[in-house]
């Protein structure tokens, strides 16, 4: 464990706690995408099918029980609870994750660290990460008004995967063997895909005014 | 025979 993957782990809690803080207090998803939250809730189920097969520490495994945890309920908030539901955005939520979750299939049929059933859903749990911020990203450039917390929760989001970059690149130069093209890759193409949103983000910032994404 | 690759990240 170094400095840099505990602060991206730290970041990527927070931006989980966000959300649920900001659906459990004011019961309200306004400007959320709940189809980016259900990829994540698969990106989750996939990931940590060894959950309960490999123990790695305890950290590890209360992290993932969280993750885990956090997105389903987030899920279950917006598709169930009276309240939440009803401040769902549902007609500008229209991205189509279903035609995210099949390429990601395919590649990860083909690109993948071993031909096995595990090591075939690590690597789509990872392609899907990647792009499972879009219909967020989307839904954000459509509904102009981006309230902070919203704003705040992807922008922890984003944050976490770049410092998840800088841990890969310690890790790499301090773990002999250690090399993972796939999780390298698809981190990568993640964090680029919020660059907009944080060059826009961090000048709303600057200048002290309303966070709005051009059209 | 190949060791199966624990993933440690989360």
């Amino acid at each position: 464990m170094n400095i840099f993957r505990l602060a991206g782990d730290m970041t990527h809690l927070m931006s989980v706690l966000v959300l649920l803080l900001k659906i459990h207090t004011i019961k309200s998803c306004a400007g959320i995408s709940l189809k980016t939250q259900e990829l994540y809730a698969l990106v989750f189920a996939t990931r940590y099918l060894d959950i309960f097969t490999d123990f790695i520490s305890v950290y590890n495994t209360i992290m993932k029980l969280i993750f885990l945890g956090s997105s389903f309920s987030i899920v279950w908030y917006m598709r169930r609870h009276k309240l939440v539901r009803r401040s769902y955005d549902k007609e500008q939520d229209t991205f189509r994750h279903f035609f995210l979750v099949l390429p990601c299939l395919l590649l990860a049929l083909v690109m993948n660290e071993k031909f096995t059933f595990k090591e075939v859903m690590w690597a789509f749990s990872l392609y899907l990460e990647a792009v499972a911020i879009l219909p967020q990203l989307v839904l954000l450039q459509r509904t102009k008004n981006i309230d902070n917390l919203t704003g705040q929760y992807v922008f922890l989001l984003g944050a976490y995967r770049a410092f998840y970059i800088f841990n890969w690149i310690y890790r790499y130069f301090t773990e002999p063997h250690y090399v993972h093209w796939i999780t390298w890759i698809s981190g990568l193409v993640q964090t680029l895909l919020y660059a907009d949103f944080f060059y826009y983000y961090f000048n709303s910032w600057k200048n002290n005014v309303k966070l709005h994404l051009p059209a | 025979e190949e060791k199966e690759t624990t993933h440690d990240e989360l």
